[in-house]
């Protein structure tokens, strides 16, 4: 099995005011590419549900591409590390 | 801290002025995403703070020694943000490590930053008695919110900080309601290509500018070399950092009583006189010596056994002089003068340890006098504390800087602030804490002194926009020291400072309150530039959550509305437009100033601005052309609106490229 690693699913602009509402919708976006509720709740690292929309989740190469073709999705990119400048 | 703001003349001392006139920033919050905070610092006590503002909506995290009481009046906010950090760091152990799983600092840098940006009055601190003075935050009344996104790693023995979990301290931040974000963070370079969307901090920060929170970032230690900037995104505001007008110097007398001035943070105990030595091949040896200072460990054993040693380095690694100093206190040795390029600003040892920088014209010196005599001898004395003239203000070395390799017509960094030698309260776990405090240098430092006079200005203008305040401190700062001497850019030659090593110069906070007119942006002005960047409308039409079709043909990126002109490719004429919004007397009359860059022909319709009740908004066009008949490099000027109370002033940067997308060894 591929290894997975975290990437950020940046979605934009939030469409919903509710935060729990916006991290539902991350969680079935992620449950739609990796199977189940349970597989998307272990890979999920953070929900952005407040300034913009967004989730950090563990992915394989071939689960980030297939977020990243998908419609409401403006981006998927690796986590990096930043430095103390 | 204990010089900055008197430097910056921001000082108590002044009866009318920017920190009275705003209660020093009382109902302000800066957050900070970095490497915690150590409550029980003085910096964040919460003497004669009033009531948490309203608008606050944020928490006390609880953690790792980390209680609700740590959180007062003052330190209002912290959280902890670590999942990122841990699904990348899977051997983490949460116990072993020396960090705190929780918003306590370990490292002191996060304690640092908030200290100069917002930390209340210390009264007498000084770091071994050096630098001593009252230390405080540029605004001192202004709450502070931490979010701990920046983890130790013990065993590589480095900081690192996820990107997706500063992602989530921004979103938090923003629910949260900080007015400021500080970050003094940098990722590695090379940045992203092209884009600054996929950079994350550029992110999230898109949407905190949207909010109306201004974002405040530090632009790298990777100078002097160009193209080095980081977090150049145009909304946010990207800090450069320069000296303040205060050194170290430190006697080195000679066995021959020529006393010659280094730099160092030594506090002593003084040696006395003890002999010199410079390594090399005496004629009567077939062994090898070395006298550059990071192949000191070389030398034969005993060869610094009892001395001091003088090196010489062309290295501009920040750790040369303690490598340096490791060897020669590996081998005995009793003390180290080191000749660098000038200006390469080396972290100074810190264990008592006297190790002393110098430039290679008064290493040479001490070289001649060392040959010249069969028993060099030298006397080290401690560091003294030197403020004020002739100490002059450079550009720091280590600074990074532009041109924007993201964009290069959006002129980054935006603004310089100090960032060498600053004192401030640091966590006691740090190894160079000396009480509490710490001298620490880099743009790490700079960017919350931006965030502290920010925090200011916002307190004084409380509807403005990020964009405003950019523009205001772009637009009034000093293009020479406070007292009216160049400004330097340290490097392997010193030149006079432009734009690209400190935007439009050095802050002035107390111009920057009153600018006269600004260089305003808004959602529309952002999406200008991403149009002009090349994003499609999709993307950008999610990005700011309504349906966004740029126009055809895609607007040039020359009409950004920035409070900076900056043309990297000047063949045929070009013409762009800025539009300003006055924010002074209602009836002002501007008239144009143009400074050209050499050979270049800037034409300003119409040349004077008027407004009024009913004109809050005028647009002017800058038709820019080109007199050189070759690819030059980048020349500078300014464009300078006047009504005798305000010079609104901006940088104008032009590069002449004939030949288009062209290189040469030129």
């Amino acid at each position: 099995d591929a290894k997975s690693k975290v990437h950020i699913v940046y979605l934009g602009e939030k469409q919903h005011d509710d935060p729990d509402f916006v991290t539902e919708s991350h969680h079935q976006i992620l449950s739609s590419v990796l199977g189940s509720k349970e597989d998307a709740h272990d890979s999920m690292v953070h929900s952005y549900r407040h300034g913009f929309s967004g989730f950090a989740a563990k992915l394989t190469e071939s689960q980030a591409k297939i977020l990243a073709d998908s419609r409401e999705v403006v981006h998927v990119i690796p986590d990096s590390f930043y430095e103390l400048a | 801290t204990t010089r900055t703001w008197d430097y910056l003349g921001l000082s108590v001392a002044n009866p009318k002025n920017l920190l009275n006139d705003t209660n020093m920033g009382g109902q302000v919050i800066i957050g900070f995403i970095d490497s915690g905070v150590w409550p029980e610092s003085e910096s964040f006590n919460d003497n004669g703070v009033g009531p948490i503002p309203s608008h606050w909506k944020g928490k006390c995290v609880l953690g790792e020694k980390f209680i609700a009481t740590n959180c007062n009046r003052k330190l209002i906010g912290a959280k902890y943000f670590i999942n990122g950090f841990l699904a990348e760091n899977e051997g983490f152990n949460s116990t072993e490590s020396p960090d705190y799983i929780s918003a306590r600092d370990f490292l002191g840098h996060g304690t640092h930053v908030a200290s100069i940006a917002g930390g209340l009055f210390v009264p007498n601190v000084s770091y071994k008695g050096l630098a001593s003075g009252n230390l405080r935050g540029g605004a001192p009344r202004a709450r502070i919110a931490i979010y701990k996104a920046c983890w130790y790693l013990e065993r590589l023995g480095t900081v690192a900080c996820s990107s997706s979990d500063i992602l989530k301290a921004m979103d938090e931040a923003i629910h949260d309601g900080v007015d400021v974000l500080s970050l003094s963070l940098g990722a590695q370079v090379p940045l992203f290509p092209k884009t600054d969307l996929r950079d994350r901090i550029a992110t999230g920060a898109f949407h905190a500018v949207a909010k109306g929170i201004i974002v405040v970032c530090a632009g790298g230690n990777s100078g002097p070399a160009a193209q080095t900037v980081l977090n150049t995104a145009p909304w946010v505001i990207t800090v450069a950092a320069t000296t303040l007008d205060r050194s170290f110097p430190t006697p080195i007398t000679l066995g021959n009583n020529n006393m010659i001035l280094g730099q160092a943070l030594f506090t002593g105990p003084q040696l006395g006189f003890t002999s010199l030595v410079y390594p090399e091949n005496p004629v009567s040896s077939n062994e090898t010596f070395t006298g550059v200072c990071e192949r000191l460990n070389l030398n034969p054993n005993g060869t610094m056994a009892g001395k001091v040693v003088l090196c010489f380095t062309t290295t501009t690694l920040f750790t040369a002089v303690s490598r340096a100093a490791s060897y020669v206190k590996a081998d005995g040795g009793l003390g180290l003068i080191i000749a660098r390029n000038p200006g390469y600003n080396l972290t100074p040892c810190r264990d008592d340890f006297p190790c002393v920088a110098i430039d290679y014209e008064l290493g040479t010196d001490i070289l001649l006098y060392i040959r010249s005599t069969r028993s060099p001898v030298v006397n080290i004395q401690p560091s003294r504390t030197l403020v004020g003239q002739p100490v002059g203000t450079k550009v720091a070395t280590f600074s990074s800087r532009g041109p924007n390799s993201n964009s290069p017509a959006i002129l980054k960094p935006d603004i310089g602030a100090p960032g060498v030698s600053i004192l401030g309260s640091t966590s006691p776990d740090s190894k160079s804490s000396s009480k509490g405090f710490d001298i620490l240098a880099g743009t790490s430092m700079a960017a919350p002194v931006i965030s502290g006079v920010v925090a200011l200005l916002k307190a004084l203008h409380p509807n403005w926009s990020p964009a405003a305040f950019r523009s205001a401190i772009v637009t009034t700062a000093w293009r020479t020291d406070p007292f009216g001497e160049q400004i330097f850019a340290e490097g392997s030659s010193r030149k006079v400072a432009d734009p690209f090593d400190y935007g439009g110069g050095l802050v002035n906070a107390e111009k920057a309150a009153d600018p006269g007119f600004i260089y305003d942006m808004g959602t529309k002005d952002y999406i200008l530039y991403l149009c002009s960047a090349g994003y499609n409308d999709s993307s950008i039409s999610q990005l700011v959550g309504k349906v966004t079709v740029c126009s055809n043909p895609k607007p040039s990126v020359f009409d950004v509305n920035l409070p900076s002109i900056t043309i990297p490719n000047l063949k045929d004429e070009v013409t762009l437009t800025r539009t300003v919004t006055n924010v002074g007397p209602v009836d002002s009359v501007y008239k144009v100033v143009v400074e050209p860059p050499f050979g270049v022909r800037v034409v300003v319709t119409p040349e004077t601005l008027r407004f009024n009740s009913k004109t809050k908004s005028v647009s002017f066009k800058v038709r820019v052309s080109t007199t050189h008949k070759i690819n030059t490099g980048f020349f500078f000027g300014s464009l300078i609106w006047t009504d005798s109370l305000h010079n609104v002033t901006i940088p104008v940067s032009v590069r002449t490229q004939i030949l288009q997308n062209y290189y040469d060894e030129n």
